[in-house]
């Protein structure tokens, strides 16, 4: 009478797509287009290639005169290192099956994003998805597939491998019901803001009317890079901890501090295990797990860890920043705050906020864009943490910006793993220590306006003397 | 270089253990309170039974100077109809594993809330979880259990059977890493505003303190079960409307749509397959892939289908949200407005809204109380669909309210699909159906109160003649 059953990850997010924010046909066209972009440009970056994306949005039927919500294909091609093909068809076919589930600063962190795309396309249009792939060894790999949403696994019904001589990349080719009338002004500003944060990249946008779209690097220069790191020792639990001692190949337990942890050498483990009263010389594995449990204990009470270091980071940096912002927003000042590197709960980042103050591009009023990990968050802001902040904790007459003046707000926080709110990455979740350094570098940035604004107000006073 | 992996379910809740309201102490000793108190309502109402709920936190040190955050003893018992033993494992120890994956109303909906409650004790303290069940046969099963968190099943390290002549019921006990001097007043709300909407249910909470609070039932009238229902023709997609032709077992397409579509008699079905150009007397089975698409296309165009039901669906009712109004907030007067079954994307729904206005309970100016499921909403008010109606949509001038008057605003939305935003159920996202009967309902309340105070007005200026 009561009957259970157990339904895969790709038959949950099927189920609640909206979770994922693919909740009707103007937000999927969103998603899906933000998905695949966010996918081309962490494997462009991860493979030092300068970007090279392009995106086309056409209407299944040419026929102009049908009205939205409707079939679209949406096409998005990169010149990127390409997927190896004996993972293409998990990569878009199979929910939670990724390579970036890695201590490392990414836009991807689900291994789901671009399945979702598939998905939708597939429940709404039942076409399959054409993917390419090209990994620079003088083939391309052209697969047509579908996903079963039952099993989470890809059904491939189509497979041949043509020449493609010294080229890399990656295309897919998803039709899928959209809306672009309602999602046409949402896409072309996500696009514009990625362009302001990554002007190393040319983005081409062809839309379902046909109007082009570019946005030409403006630098060669690209961010290095980031590691992959090890868990801090204020972010291990105790799974985490026994699943290090089970893996362990190390002798001892002081070399184990060392291999396992961020920025634990030799001195720093010696003094903790000395604080924490286990033996340095015992061995890992002979760990019970009542030790493991106070192990961490004394893992997270010990002070004296190094903060984390940023190597698994990329932030955009100051110069970027600013030229991005110049580009786009052509304001009278600009301020730059760039947060030295803090933790959440043993995880990296880095807070950096612009301020961009005049100029004829910003509205009247206040205008927030937010970032994280590169990726601009159009939804949700009256949710988010840095929203917040503007709305709850700034004295903005401590500052005399006068309330109809232009003034744009960017804020970017990058980690290796960003505190979202939700599967479709919308929003920031509230994080005391985000907070507190979100709070600073919009203070200082703030400051560094002041001290123009009441130059400027001098300066007219002389003038007008 | 690029290495891909698959992660489970249980794995990927374990990493993002914040997008289940799993994120830190505090949140997550309430979570877990919640979602087995939850659990142990859905249990009882679906068997009919008058819900007797036992909840207690212990310290598991009993050194009272031990600050929070500290491991806690949760344990959550109910006279429930109890689990199947072939089931009671992998109900706790398997992520989207459940009875609850059907068209019908649940507090339940994701097949995992238990589950994460259980992984969360897990990984902050190690400790098995203790489960037991008797199903009324006679018997109890006592568990003790793990779960292989990358395997996503439950590992049962100990299995006893015992006498347990004619009760029946579910007890867990959870051993977790908590924040009770945090998380009390949320826990204590979260149980005051639960007997608030759940008058026939006994709750008995004894917290960290060794309090007890008793919520003696008020009533022996309890609502009618849900029946589960059939999809509604416009929440059908491509994928769907392909299982249900792949499973049908009915000859014709006529009688496919009568057996598979909620509300869709013979009449209704010859007219819709009219209109949509199909043959009535065609073999469901032999429909061809760009013909299910067509069929979903016309589905969702076809004007005269049935609005939804509420048979599927159990509002908590006018006379039940008065009574529960007025023991616990005691106002001087409230107003009740009941919606007419409705629907989202095919999804039906109820909105049920009450406004209490004065006494010596409210605070002074405005309090919002929100439930979807009779589940009490705490966290991310200001996200919420009720909340912004409230903040933008109302002209509280026009209602001629005091704004230092007490205030309450309680709002219910109970659906076979409630929208939520997160998995961690806290907020319901913009619907614009929902938002459109939330806004009706508040304003009918609303006009309930100005007349009153209209009448309150004239009267005291008879009382001054
Ligand atoms: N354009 C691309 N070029 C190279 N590799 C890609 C590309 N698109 C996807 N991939 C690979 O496929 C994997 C799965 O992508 P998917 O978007 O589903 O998940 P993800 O990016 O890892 O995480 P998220 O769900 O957060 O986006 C990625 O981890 C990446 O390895
Ligand atoms: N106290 C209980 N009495 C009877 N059955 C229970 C009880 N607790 C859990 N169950 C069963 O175990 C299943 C799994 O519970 P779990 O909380 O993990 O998921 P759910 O309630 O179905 O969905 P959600 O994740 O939204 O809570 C439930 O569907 C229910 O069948
Ligand atoms: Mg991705
Ligand atoms: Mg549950």
């Amino acid at each position: 009478q009561v009957s259970f059953s157990e339904i895969s990850p790709s038959e949950f997010f099927y189920r609640n797509r909206d979770l994922a924010g693919f909740s009707n046909p103007s937000r999927s066209l969103y998603s899906a287009m933000r998905e695949l972009v966010e996918n081309s440009l962490d494997a462009c970056e991860m493979a030092g290639i300068l970007p090279d994306i392009f995106i086309r949005i056409t209407p299944l039927d040419s026929d102009e005169s049908k009205q939205d919500p409707k079939p679209y294909v949406l096409r998005v091609q990169d010149n990127g290192p390409g997927i190896d093909p004996k993972n293409l068809s998990y990569a878009f076919g199979r929910v939670f099956y990724g390579s970036k589930f890695k201590l490392r600063q990414a836009r991807g962190m689900f291994g789901m994003g671009g399945t979702m795309s598939i998905l939708y396309g597939q429940i709404t249009t039942n076409r399959p998805v054409k993917l390419m792939s090209a990994i620079g060894d003088g083939k391309a790999v052209q697969i047509q597939m579908m996903i079963d949403i039952r099993k989470n696994a890809p059904i491939v019904m189509d497979k041949q491998v043509v020449p493609a001589e010294g080229i890399s990349g990656t295309s897919v080719e998803v039709t899928m019901e959209g809306d672009y009338f309602r999602a046409a002004s949402k896409i072309q500003e996500y696009l514009r803001q990625t362009a302001v944060i990554t002007p190393y990249a040319n983005l081409v946008f062809i839309d379902a009317l046909g109007r082009q779209f570019f946005y030409e690097r403006v630098t060669k220069e690209m961010p290095v890079p980031p590691d992959e790191t090890l868990p801090h020792p204020y972010g291990i639990d105790v799974e985490a901890l026994r699943r290090l001692l089970q893996d362990s190949e190390e002798a001892t337990l002081l070399k184990f501090m060392q291999q396992n942890f961020h920025r634990v050498g030799e001195n720093t483990a010696r003094r903790f295990l000395e604080f924490s009263g286990f033996n340095a010389n015992m061995n890992p594995k002979s760990m019970e797990t009542l030790q493991a449990v106070s192990l961490v204990e004394a893992l997270h009470k010990y002070d004296n860890f190094l903060k984390p270091d940023a190597s698994c980071l990329s932030p955009i940096g100051k110069d970027i920043l600013k030229k991005g912002i110049e580009k786009e927003l052509k304001p009278e000042f600009i301020a730059i705050s760039v947060r030295p590197p803090s933790a959440y709960s043993g995880f990296p980042f880095i807070v950096e906020v612009g301020i961009a103050y005049g100029g004829k591009v910003l509205p009247q009023g206040l205008s927030l864009l937010r970032f994280a990990n590169r990726i601009p968050l159009l939804y949700d802001e009256g949710s988010d943490i840095s929203f917040k902040i503007l709305d709850q904790d700034i004295d903005w007459r401590h500052y005399k910006v006068r309330t109809e003046a232009p003034l744009g707000v960017i804020t970017h926080v990058c980690s290796t793993k960003v505190p979202y709110k939700t599967v479709g990455k919308e929003y920031l979740a509230d994080r005391p220590e985000i907070e507190r350094e979100l709070k600073n570098a919009l203070r200082d940035a703030l400051r560094q306006l002041q001290t123009y604004l009441s130059r400027q107000g001098s300066m007219a006073a002389v003038q007008r003397k």
